[in-house]
């Protein structure tokens, strides 16, 4: 099984339409595929049709709590599942705030859970905090999409830096794998330039040993696209609400690269 | 003075953008203009174009050391005055965890500052963690940008309750006054039906007596630009961009609408 993390701390960037739009694609590609949501905010969850009440079935009573994972899982299309998550994990970043091996939670609920799925993805918030570490405990992958405007590298180190952090010391399996450039603005010089800083950056970094050296950068780009933004408020993934769409096509593309694109590290 | 701070901790949906470019329109528009740049991220300080060294004069050094918020605040333009951020602020939301009155330490040094403007503008992060909490307790007037998608009005009762609580318990003065729609995809079906909905939900607020009763969403709305996200990598604001854009002519009406909009509460 491929477990990636889709993550950036940067909000608004498109972590949640690829990781929903990304699982979709595979899914209809023939993988199982588990979509887990791991936001307080819990906008994977509702892009689906999925809504949670408090105290009831999300990754927060996962985590917390008594819950499996198999206990909350809901299929929501033919090869697609997703493990929902609600508000109530924001009181997740507190409660686990004292607990020994806090960030080593998921990973075990996710080891005792004998499910079979071709692809697990994790939908992370906008954050460094303890959730996104117990993502980055539990998975082998982080797909980093990034909005190609003028502050898309900056903050980068600290996000590869906590990544290098979790593969030293907790999960030796982790790296970057793929990067995303999302809300592509075709046409305009902005986009065209930062993509050439972007791939500047992550060329320079290969080879370098660290737990990025081999990201790749993809080379579809998911391009702005309103259907995109529309799919979510009718709970559908983009194929539902518009196969034809330029966004469908895109997400299509890059499920083409992530199956063609063997875990090299 | 009016005293205004930028907040959504929905991320990327125009904060840093608006607060620039507002400060900026409002300056030409003659008013003596202070921005003050409240995210470890900086974005701010970068978009006008200073960069800050760590350890030297940024305002962590006003929160935490015993710098004055004079000592740091630079001018950019003529009646624009910008007190810049560091990433050292992110060590402050830690650093001020157990300080009694963590939350008051910005309005003191404020109040300590003799410096005569006209507006000063807080840029937050997107978080309502201590250093917004800061801003909240300091300010008059909260402007709130939203972006016309699927969940703007999810998560916002967080936020006003937020608003809620400073105002009860830390600083009566406290009014959500202003909501600026921006990122608006001007035609698309999405932003007029959000741009509905946003109305409806402060419509229906209004006159229930609490500290967003009297928000007023602003007619102008900051449409897509492109020019807008061009601009701060020149550390430039609209105007001095591009000042026959969308984008300029958008946020010169804002502040024409700001400055007719006397603070009623
Ligand atoms: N390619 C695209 N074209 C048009 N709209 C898009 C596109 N990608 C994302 N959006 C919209 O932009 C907004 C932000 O995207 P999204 O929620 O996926 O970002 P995110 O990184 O998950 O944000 P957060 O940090 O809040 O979790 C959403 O309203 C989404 O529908
Ligand atoms: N109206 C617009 N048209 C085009 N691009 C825009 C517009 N407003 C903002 N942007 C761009 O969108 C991105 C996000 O905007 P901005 O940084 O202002 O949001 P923010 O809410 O301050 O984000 P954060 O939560 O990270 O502080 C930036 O790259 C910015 O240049
Ligand atoms: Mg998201
Ligand atoms: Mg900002």
């Amino acid at each position: 099984m491929r477990s990636i993390a889709v993550l950036n701390q940067k909000g608004g960037v498109g972590k949640t339409t690829t990781a929903v739009n990304l699982a979709a694609a595979l899914a209809l590609s023939g993988k199982r595929v588990c979509l887990l949501d791991l936001d307080p905010q819990g906008h994977a969850s509702l892009h689906l049709g999925l809504s949670v009440k408090s105290g009831h079935d999300s990754i927060y009573e996962v985590l917390v709590g008594e819950a499996s994972i198999a206990d909350i899982r809901k299929q929501v299309g033919e090869n697609l599942w997703v493990v929902p998550a609600h508000l109530d994990l924001a009181a997740a970043e507190m409660e686990l705030a004292g607990e020994v091996g806090r960030e080593l939670i998921l990973k075990d609920k996710l080891e005792a859970d004998d499910a079979e799925f071709d692809f697990l993805l994790i939908d992370c918030a906008p954050s460094l905090g303890v959730l996104t570490l117990n993502a980055l405990a539990a998975v082998d992958e982080v797909f980093l999409p990034l909005q190609p405007h003028f502050l898309a590298l900056h903050g980068l180190s600290k996000l590869l830096r906590t990544i290098d952090v979790v593969a030293k010391r907790i999960n030796d399996q982790l790296r970057l794998t793929g990067v995303i450039l999302c809300l592509y603005e075709s046409g305009t010089r902005l986009a065209s330039e930062v993509d050439g800083d972007v791939h500047e950056f992550f060329e320079n970094g290969s080879g370098s040993g660290t737990s990025w050296s081999d990201a790749e950068v993809f080379q579809t780009r998911i391009r702005r696209n309103i259907r995109l933004a529309e799919a979510p408020s009718f709970g559908q993934s983009i194929f539902q609400y518009d196969n034809n769409s330029n966004g469908a096509e895109d997400y299509r593309n890059l499920a083409e690269e992530v199956l063609g694109l063997q875990q090299s590290a």
